[in-house]
């Protein structure tokens, strides 16, 4: 299993935070 | 540049407070570990945004912070290439 491969992730400056699923409104 | 205020944050919807505090972390922690300051800024983004506040206005602390999060993601990655032989 390759489940955690993408952690963590990883902060870009000047682009939109994406670390976190979005929470549906 | 104006640091970073609770109140600052409190104004600012969720996902854009740790936007925010990413912005300022992350020169922070290039100037430490150029080849991880990505990484690392999100790890640290999972912390409590009003304990990122501290640790941005506490140089020491934030400097043990970003050394313990250099040693689990390197832990990570040892065992993510370990893990596949």
């Amino acid at each position: 299993g390759s489940s955690s491969v993408n952690w963590p992730p990883e902060f870009r400056p000047g682009e939109p935070w994406k670390g976190y699923p979005n929470i549906d409104p | 540049q104006e640091p970073l205020t609770a109140s600052m944050l409190a104004a600012a919807p969720p996902q854009e407070q740790k936007q925010m505090l990413g912005e300022r972390l992350y020169p922070l922690i290039l100037a430490m570990h150029p080849s991880l300051a990505g990484k690392i800024t999100g790890m640290l983004l999972e912390i409590d945004n009003s304990e990122l506040l501290l640790l941005l206005e506490s140089p020491e602390s934030l400097h043990s912070k970003i050394e313990e999060a250099v040693a689990v993601l390197q832990a990570h990655q040892i065992s993510e290439s370990t893990h596949k032989s």
